[in-house]
């Protein structure tokens, strides 16, 4: 563990967090699209489909059942408590071809040929793209909540820490995964443009509004 | 060396 990976997790906890917090404070789910928190349950029920099986650590155990278990309780927070307050002819993006090209790319990259591996690459591929019905409707309404807007900035910073992390243990621990690197990359390039415009914006007090 | 195998990461 290094602070690279320590804060990146801790910037998740915090992203779920202040997401949770917005949709049950304003009693609203408005600005936040219900397929990209589809897409993370399904990123981290993949993802940790071997955690009651594979032990790492107690961190590591504690931390995936948080995230599937907060991932989860969005979706069924959006799809019943507050399904009136969703925006769905905003959230349009399709979310097949994500889902679709992510099975094509684990079929083609993965570290074995076995269930568990193929799901988790399967995972990871799926990960670096789920934020993009999230920032699609983020573009089409042209402005946001800034509360909205810090929840994905949270969510980008934690797999923007984890580039350092993977450079840190490549160095000191000889430890290097290709495809959590490029995929990490990847959806790392995607919040770029975010990044840009939450710079320019709201750390200068303005709200969050798309030029 | 194949310890990326483990994945534990979250």
């Amino acid at each position: 563990m290094n602070l690279f990976r320590l804060g990146g997790d801790l910037a998740h906890l915090v992203s779920i967090f202040i997401l949770l917090q917005k949709i049950t404070a304003n009693k609203s789910a408005a600005g936040i699209s219900i397929k990209t928190q589809i897409l993370y349950s399904i990123v981290y029920v993949t993802r940790y489909i071997d955690v009651f099986t594979k032990w790492i650590s107690l961190y590591t155990f504690v931390m995936k059942l948080i995230f599937i278990a907060s991932s989860f309780y969005t979706v069924w927070l959006m799809h019943n408590t507050y399904k009136s307050t969703q925006n769905p002819q905003i959230d349009t993006f399709k979310i097949r071809y994500l889902i679709g090209g992510s099975i094509i790319m684990a079929a083609i990259f993965n570290h074995k040929l076995t269930f568990n591996e193929l799901v988790w690459s399967f995972s990871i591929w799926l990960e670096s793209v789920a934020i993009l019905p999230q920032l699609f409707m983020l573009q089409r309404t042209g402005e946001a909540e800034n509360i909205t807007v810090h929840y994905i900035f949270a969510l980008g910073i934690y797999r923007a820490l984890y580039i350092p992390n993977w450079v840190y243990r490549w160095i000191f621990d000889q430890y290097f995964d290709y495809i959590a690197t490029v995929a990490g990359i990847i959806q790392t390039l995607i919040y770029s443009d975010f990044f840009y415009v939450y710079y320019q914006r709201v750390m200068k007090g303005k709200k969050f509004e798309l030029p | 060396d194949n310890s990326y195998l483990i994945h534990d990461e979250l």
